[in-house]
């Protein structure tokens, strides 16, 4: 699975994501990348949210659309709201994976339960970095 | 005149011991090129949708991740794609799932947000929206790679669903 998001100039925010899904997937079985509200979604009054992981929890959890909802309703940040949902719920439940994500703010977050996650981010400010492991 | 772009290429349990300094170069170079691809746009004051779409076609025509070229194969050994978007300033969306032969689904996900009153279209029908909507269109072996191939046979050998018939005690004939 792959995913971008991205807050533009004009206050915008976007996701996006792409997938092969399952080695060995039979009986036209989907995960979670093409449903909007587990591993994808965007809102300008909150974040831009992009999932990987063993979809399924992912979409019981409806993990993307939680992570804003949570800024939203609770007044989380980016970073609590996305610690909370992977590195907690998920993860208490066995579900690997991991989300990347930028804020109306610009602030990044890319949580992980698993080993490894292929993520990146680049800024404005020339901030910018590429990393696989912890 | 902020903005912000975060890429990932999939999670997992990938062992630091089983990737080589040089394998970690070649998937870190890709993502740099993600990243490149996606702010050329936000640089010039484009929108997140381009930058978002910019960057995962980088990934997707990369074998190196399971998206696009280099997806896994499923249990018939075919590729079947899924895809989804959505642009925060209006929640407006679009996803495709199980396609065989459009060469980007980011970009059929998008055509699904912009083009049609729906937000998902699915397998044959998603393949004709495509096709109507101009998008590249190839045969279904484009998306092959000999390393996917390869972890397919392996599962194949190890799965416990050995000829459709369920094996519980893990018997490996």
């Amino acid at each position: 699975t792959v995913g971008a998001v991205a807050l533009d100039m004009h206050g915008n925010l976007a996701a996006g994501t792409s997938t092969g899904g399952m080695t060995g997937k039979r009986f036209g079985r989907i995960g979670d990348s093409p449903i909007i509200g587990a591993g994808n979604y965007a809102n300008n009054q909150s974040c831009a949210v992009s999932a990987t992981g063993h979809g399924e929890y992912f979409i019981r959890n409806v993990v993307a659309y939680d992570i804003s909802a949570q800024m939203i309703y609770l007044g989380k940040s980016l970073e609590e709201a996305g610690n909370a949902v992977v590195m907690e719920k998920l993860k208490e439940q066995g579900g690997d994976g991991g989300i990347i994500a930028v804020d109306k703010d610009g602030n990044v977050a890319m949580p992980f339960n698993t080993t490894g996650m292929f993520r990146g981010y680049i800024k404005s400010t020339g901030e910018t970095k590429v990393s696989i492991f912890e | 005149g902020r903005y912000s772009l975060v890429i990932h290429g999939g999670s997992g349990n990938i062992s630091r011991e089983r990737m080589s300094l040089e394998q970690e170069a070649v998937y870190l170079e890709k993502l740099n090129e993600a990243l490149q691809a996606g702010e050329a746009i936000l640089k010039e004051g484009g929108s997140s949708l381009d930058a978002i779409v910019s960057a995962i076609k980088v990934l997707e025509d990369s074998p190196l991740f399971n998206a696009g070229k280099g997806a896994v194969f499923n249990y018939e050994g075919r590729n079947e794609l899924d895809a989804s978007i959505m642009d925060g300033s209006t929640l407006q969306a679009g996803a495709v799932a199980g396609i065989t032969n459009v060469k980007n689904p980011i970009t059929a996900a998008r055509k699904v947000m912009e083009q049609s009153s729906h937000v998902m279209l699915t397998g044959r029908g998603a393949e004709q929206f495509a096709f109507e909507q101009g998008l590249e269109i190839v045969d279904p072996s484009y998306f092959f790679d000999q390393r996917r191939w390869d972890q397919y046979r392996e599962y194949l050998r190890n799965s416990t669903q050995l000829r459709g018939v369920a094996d519980p005690d893990n018997k490996m004939g």
